[in-house]
């Protein structure tokens, strides 16, 4: 069994469900049902327990949908993907949808509602796919006992146990669970000293890199989450000194001294870390300070020490005439800098515990803030 | 189906191949693929990651029982990237 990069759970013991909507393939009781079934096969087996709303938010929002449908993962018609769900979190996470262009059945015929929603319950739950094929998480459909004789495999079992521990009744000797607090060690997100390593966006979040962790803000889930590098990136190593998205590529980069790496999501791409040379570096350069990258114009900026160079996204070559000083094209930008974020059309300069919001137009320094900002402090 | 030797792009069962491992396994979309079995090739590489992923014999091809289950329903949530 795998669970969702870093481990997402729900804190809650009790948790609520709500069906959203129905499909036209079964009548509502029958959908009810299958939903209590599969709800039923998780709670007999965690100290977890489901109560049903009618209306307004619930943890695990249940709805049926076709094609695009206002995430990410548009649906496929007939066949292919039939359901994806969400890990467990605020907002659209821990959702459950249904592909509606399939045909939901209670039987062997058809796609089995139950044991699809038993599945995708699973994901809302925290836990991944498995590579064991007797899984009920594993990824590929396949009805093997009719859903009265369902059981759950011990993958199954030992996976979501390892996130809730075993349900009260039974005689397994409960290990109290700690409470879900940060880490002791995690950085102090509002302390007014905070300083960052490195700044990224990454698929319409931002990411603020410092030591071993990252805090992660998105549009959908503002409450910043806090999360070791190593949980999403296990190869990445700590106290990063840059990052940049190229947009157009879907992929973010990271820089630790003369080395750089590729991300895709949570995947680090083959072939690397590579060296910093073979963008273009001179010798001389062994590490870099800071990276952004133009979106519009799919240029890349790199700081190091009181000078930057460009890079062009779209040849994947360094341009000509660089270096040149940080002072002379970006006034008001001291030397040694943090990180640098582009958004709403401003570079944001990170130095030390400063922020320096710059009109690229302008030339100027805008605003000066400070750095955890971007953290609701 | 030339078990040695490069596939033609338009072999069908190289689209459904593609757009699986796109869906599902993080595949870059714009990658100009020849299915020559080369080791190194990024699409050789991506049929191992499924087959090690999914538990099926790992051999970089697409043979018949990597296409039964890209052919099989499946859950939505890709394996690799999401």
């Amino acid at each position: 069994f795998t669970t969702f990069p870093g481990s997402p759970k729900w804190r809650e013991t009790n948790l609520t469900y709500r069906i959203v909507n129905y499909t036209p393939d079964l009548p509502k009781e029958s959908v009810d049902s299958a939903i209590e079934k599969a709800l039923k096969v998780w709670e007999e087996v965690t100290p977890l327990t489901f109560s049903r709303r009618s209306e307004g938010e619930a943890d695990i929002m249940i709805s049926f949908a076709a094609g695009e449908h206002g995430d990410f993962y548009p649906f496929d018609g007939p066949g292919q993907s039939l359901a994806h769900a969400y890990p467990p979190g605020p907002g659209f996470y821990g959702d459950v949808h249904f592909d509606d262009d399939e045909k939901w059945t209670l039987g062997p015929s058809g796609t089995n509602l139950f044991l699809v929603a038993a599945h995708e319950l699973g994901h809302s739950l925290g836990l991944f796919h498995s590579d064991k094929k007797e899984a009920l998480m594993y990824p590929v459909y396949r009805l093997s006992t009719s859903p009265a004789q369902f059981q759950l495999s011990q993958d199954d079992i030992d996976g979501i146990q390892s996130l809730y521990g075993p349900h009260p009744s039974s005689d397994a000797t409960v290990v109290p669970m700690s409470s879900v607090s940060p880490r002791p060690e995690t950085p102090a997100k509002c302390d007014p000293a905070l300083s960052f390593d490195a700044v990224s966006t990454l698929r319409g979040e931002l990411l603020f890199f410092k030591d071993r962790y990252f805090w992660r803000i998105s549009r959908w889930n503002p409450e910043p989450e806090v999360n070791l590098i190593s949980a999403f990136w296990p190869s990445l190593p700590s106290h990063l000194d840059a990052a940049y998205e190229a947009h157009s590529r879907d992929s973010v980069f990271i820089f630790k001294g003369n080395q750089f790496w590729a991300v895709r999501g949570n995947e680090v791409q083959a072939g690397y870390p590579k060296a910093l040379h073979t963008l273009g570096f001179p010798p001389t350069v062994k590490k870099i300070d800071a990276a952004v990258s133009d979106k519009e114009k799919k240029t890349t900026y790199f700081f190091v020490e009181d000078k930057y160079w460009r890079f062009d996204e779209k040849r994947r070559l360094m341009d000509k005439g660089f270096p040149r000083l940080i002072k002379d094209d970006f006034p008001g930008i001291e030397p040694q800098i943090d990180a640098v974020l582009q958004a709403f059309g401003f570079f944001y300069f990170f130095h030390g515990s400063s922020q320096f919001e710059f009109d690229p137009n302008a030339r100027t320094v805008t605003h000066t803030l400070k750095s955890n900002s971007w953290l609701l402090c | 189906y030339p078990l040695h030797g490069a596939v033609r792009q338009d072999h069908p069962s190289m689209d459904l191949a593609q757009q699986y491992l796109e869906k599902y396994y993080n595949f870059e979309k714009n990658e100009k693929q020849v299915f020559r079995r080369k080791d190194s090739s990024p699409i050789v590489k991506k049929i191992q990651e499924m087959q090690k992923f999914l538990g099926l014999e790992v051999t970089g091809r697409l043979d018949s029982s990597t296409m039964d289950v890209m052919l099989k329903p499946r859950c939505g949530v890709p394996d690799v990237g999401g």
